[in-house]
Order: structure tokens, then sequence, then C-alpha cells
């Protein structure tokens, strides 16, 4: 599904340079349920991005389903994203003029689905992440972790075959945060759905069949996990 | 310090209602460490940003420092804001145009300390955070969880006699966040500082000696635990 391999990513900073990534190699096959792990500043949402073609590496190579996105502009580049990501960013970034039900809406208007669809998708997944009582508020009226379970449920709304997950249960309490992590499960079986997931939370990495530590822009280890 | 009683806090959505504290009764004494842990939506940012005078009340009675707050102005409880609190956001609110050293040494330009004092706190606090590299770094060029440490070094530059956490460890690997633990405890020791914080975080309320439980707007128990 993600092939990534020998990827640099630097930021000038004027006099300095971050070396964000420095020879970082990926492998990820479909339906693999991996943590990404590392220290803050490690590189992990650096890494996520280039994952999701939302950022471009200074150096090596990536592919996507098999084929090079090297080559491909941007217009390419957003479709490839609309019809096959699904992303849980680290600070949300959800819309904040629309509701929570609104946001977990959008990939499906942005994909041209009929409304009775989008209807019936947007009242699964606000069940399924427990905010059907808010599904109607603003992200300035919602709770943190209410924000956080919004930004998940629109990233599986479209049941897409990656999921790029930054942090995702990061403001959220045990039992939610189990919630949450038993649907993406469950998506991965019922869909094949493959996830990344970078995470500082040992609750989630335990039940990821494979972690994958960071280090200083480079994965060092990948310690494979049988999941019984 | 803080002692809240009987506190009621409502959101008026049109034609419903929502009940973010029922009857929040809280006591705070002196060099507490105290937990605030609860299911998301369980209201502990409303109760923290009334803690940290930010918003106010519906109902009930609230004293800092042994004096009602009630009966303030809006430029009498900035003053004792600015004077006696820390506060770590839930989503750290940092001023975008400011540099990390900027943002952390903005309460003391608000205090109004002279310029050899700001610079050698800044310089203590940026150093005890870990980003003594990162110090001209915009939050926008930062990590999720290095903009989390310049929230904590913030909140503790101007050795306030309280200082109220907002799940400040949730985008921190668990050394780093083992770091900030201890970087609060040694506050608390050497200054007697008052910490509330509220918190996801197993290993944080672990280090804490009061753990109050949210449930539903309304603090069920206080589980007393001795620290060795
Ligand atoms: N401005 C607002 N208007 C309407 N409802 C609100 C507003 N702010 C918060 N709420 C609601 O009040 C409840 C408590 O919110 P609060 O942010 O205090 O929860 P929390 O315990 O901090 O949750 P989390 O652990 O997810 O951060 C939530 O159900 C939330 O949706
Ligand atoms: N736009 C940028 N310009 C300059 N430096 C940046 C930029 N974005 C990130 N960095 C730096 O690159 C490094 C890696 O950042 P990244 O956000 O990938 O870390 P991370 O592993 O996700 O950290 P965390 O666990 O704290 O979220 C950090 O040291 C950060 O300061
Ligand atoms: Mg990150
Ligand atoms: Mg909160």
């Amino acid at each position: 599904v993600l092939k990534m391999e020998n990827i640099r990513k630097t930021y000038d900073m004027g006099d300095t340079q971050v070396i964000a990534l420095k020879q970082a190699y990926l492998c990820l096959e479909a339906g693999d349920f991996a943590a990404l792990k590392g220290p803050s500043g490690s590189g992990k949402s650096t890494l996520l991005n280039i994952c999701g073609l939302l950022d471009s590496a200074n150096d090596g190579e990536l592919e996507f389903l098999g084929q090079p996105v090297a080559g491909l502009n941007n217009r390419q580049l957003t479709l490839l994203r609309r019809e096959n990501m699904g992303f849980v960013f680290q600070s949300y970034h959800l819309l904040p003029v629309l509701s929570a039900s609104e946001n977990i809406e959008y990939p499906l208007l942005l994909k041209g689905e009929d409304v009775k669809t989008r209807q019936n998708r947007v009242a699964e997944l606000i069940e399924q992440v427990g905010l059907s009582r808010f599904a109607h508020h603003r992200p300035d009226h919602l709770s943190g972790g209410q924000r956080q379970r919004v930004a998940i449920a629109r990233a599986l709304v479209n049941q897409p075959r990656l999921v790029i997950a930054d942090e995702p249960t990061a403001n959220l309490d045990t039992e939610t945060a189990t919630q949450m992590i038993e649907l993406m499960h469950a998506l991965g079986k019922a869909q094949g759905t493959t996830f990344l997931i970078a995470t500082h939370d040992e609750r989630m990495a335990a039940r990821c069949d494979r972690v994958l530590n960071m280090r200083d822009g480079e994965i060092h280890e990948t310690t494979e996990i049988a999941v019984h």
C-alpha cells in the first residue's frame, strides 16, 4: 500500500537547518495496523504528512498503491488523497463554521456522494464515536476529546484504503480511547483498511500489530508483535 | 488556595441546554498536587476555566486565596490571574507571531519585569523543557509536543501560586512527559506552588497526591494517595 525509501526532509530556518527526516524507510502491506512511536520532535508528523501526500520530501522515493508519486501534479495528488485516504491531524483542523456532523460529512461531499448515502454514513459514524447528542455543535462548543472524535469520524467516513492518524487518542480517557481503537480495528477487519498511527499512547501501540520506532528522523527498528 | 462550592455551569444552545457542571465542589490547600480525571466531555475544562477566573459559573460560590471572586470586576479578575496564576490550555493558545521564547516571556512582560530578569527566567525555562535549540521557532514551526512544552513553560515562568494545567502531557512521549511532571513537582517543592491538573494520562495521575474524579459535571470522589 505504502512504500517509502530513503526519505529526507529538512526545513530551512534562515541560517540554520532542521533535519526532520534523515533516512526514513517504511513499507506497509494492505491491512497493516502500524504504530509509529518516538519522542516529541522526532519527525512523526513530518513523516505522516509525506505519507499522506500533503508534503513533499527533499530526497528519496515514495510509492502509493504501487505507483510512484514523484511525477504527479497537485491535482492528481489531491484526487489520490480524496479517493483513498483518511487523515486525523494532530491539531484536528476541523472547519470552525461547520457542525460536528457537517465536518464528518465533508469528505463525502467532496467525493460527490448522494444525500441519502451521506446522511446514513454520518449518522453511523457519529453514533460510533459517541457524539450523537452533539451532532449540531460547532467545534468551539465541543470539548477537546469531542473534537478529536469528530476528526476520527471524518477520517473514517469515506471508508478509505489508508488511514493516517496523528496521535488520535491524545485527548481521550482510557474508556473512550479503547472504543476508538476498537472502531478502527473493526474497520480494518471489515474493509481491509491499512492504518498508520503516530502515537505516544501505550494502549494504542499495544493494539497495533506492528510498532515502528522513530528517533531523530530515522525509523530504527520494527517490532513485530503478534496480536492474539 | 481555591474553594469551590455547589458550582453549576450550563450552556444554552437555542432549544437545548448542556449542563457542563452540576454541583461541583473542590477545595485545594497550598502545595496540593491534584489530578482531575474523567471521561471526555465530563466538564474538566469547564471547571478549570472557572477556577482560573476565565469563565463564570451560573450558580455557586468560588473563593481564591480566601477571597470570594463573585464581587470582582473584569480588571480585578485579570490582575488576580496575572499575579497568581499560570494556565496551560488544552489547545495551548500560543501567540502565533511570537517565537517560543517570546511566548514564554510574555507573562513577565505583562507583569513589568525588567529585561535581565526576563532573559534569565526564559533561558532557564526553555532549558528545563528541552527546547533551547528551538527558542526562535514560531509555533507553526514546532511539533505538537514542542508547542505543548512552550505552553507549560509559559505557565511556570511567573512562579505563580496556582498552576492550572489542562491535559499538559497529552502530546508527549513517556520520557518527555516524565520530565515535565518532575519539573512541576520541583516547582511545587521549591515554591509551594499548588497544581490542579486535568489529565487522562495515568503516568501524570500516578504522580499526584490527590485524584479528583469527574463524571457528568460532578466531582464524585477524592482518592487520597500518599506519595512515597
Ligand atoms: N461553549 C460551549 N457551548 C456548548 N457546549 C459546550 C461548550 N463548551 C463545552 N461544552 C460542552 O460541555 C461539556 C463539557 O465540556 P468540557 O470541555 O468541560 O469537557 P472535558 O471534560 O474537558 O472533556 P475532554 O476530556 O474531552 O477535554 C461537553 O459535553 C461539551 O460539549
Ligand atoms: N515548518 C517547520 N519549520 C521548521 N522546523 C519544523 C517545521 N515543522 C516541524 N519542524 C521541526 O521538525 C522536527 C520534527 O517535527 P515533527 O512535527 O515531525 O515531530 P513529531 O515527532 O510529530 O513530534 P510530537 O510528538 O511532538 O508531535 C521538530 O524538531 C520540529 O521543531
Ligand atoms: Mg507530531
Ligand atoms: Mg477538556
